[in-house]
């Protein structure tokens, strides 16, 4: 563990904390797309199986369980939960996410480290985690007004990643013969989705205004 | 390659 895995993984942990947040306290999942946490609940899903099978350490169990148990709770929130449902915009929210999962199926198929049945899931859930935050980002460009918390959300869960680029190089430094193309090539496609998000979250933080992503 | 190793990262 290094100081911008911690960073990383600690930014993720609180993206989640702030949706729950917006999502439990105030009933509202206005400017949150569906279709980005249905597909994070896949990626955890399919990447998270190993806490069945193997023990790396408490930390890694339990943000492994936080993970899986708070994306589901979202999706369900959004879906069940008859308050926070209605603050959902599904017109708007109309990425088809559906095209994103089996392109990251089949490349994981042809592309992956060992040909094993949860080698090819934890390969296809990189390649799905870096396509995820698309209706996201589709919905914050439709959406007029993005409220804070969704805004704030986005930033968190964007910079995890690129976090996890800095510990990468780090460990390539530090760690002999440690390099994994996959992870590495899949981190950076997903943090340079996030690329005009920043530059957008940052000008509306320079200038105290409200974020607004061009149409 | 310890496989511990190989996946100890979120």
């Amino acid at each position: 563990m290094n100081i911008f895995r911690l960073a990383g993984d600690m930014s993720h942990l609180f993206s989640i904390l702030l949706l729950l947040l917006k999502i439990h306290t105030i009933k509202s999942c206005a400017g949150v797309s569906l279709k980005t946490q249905e597909l994070y609940a896949l990626v955890f899903a399919t990447r998270y199986l190993d806490i069945f099978t193997g023990y790396i350490s408490l930390y890694n169990t339990l943000m492994k369980m936080f993970f899986l148990w708070s994306s589901f709770t979202i999706v369900w929130y959004m879906r069940y939960h008859n308050v926070v449902r209605r603050s959902y915009d599904k017109d708007q929210d109309t990425f088809r996410h559906y095209f994103l999962i089996l392109p990251c199926f089949i490349l994981a198929l042809l592309v992956h480290e060992k040909f094993t049945f949860l080698e090819v899931l934890w390969t296809f859930s990189l390649y799905l985690e870096a396509v995820a935050i698309l209706p996201q980002l589709v919905l914050l460009q439709r959406t007029r007004n993005v409220d804070n918390l969704t805004g704030h959300y986005v930033f968190f869960l964007g910079a995890y990643r690129s976090f996890y680029i800095l510990n990468w190089i780090y460990r390539y430094f530090t760690e002999q013969n440690y390099y994994k193309w996959i992870t590495w090539i899949s981190g950076l496609v997903q943090t340079a989705l996030y690329a005009d998000f920043f530059y957008y979250y940052v000008k509306s933080w320079r200038n105290s205004e409200r974020l607004q992503l061009p149409a | 390659k310890n496989s511990k190793r190989n996946k100890d990262e979120l």
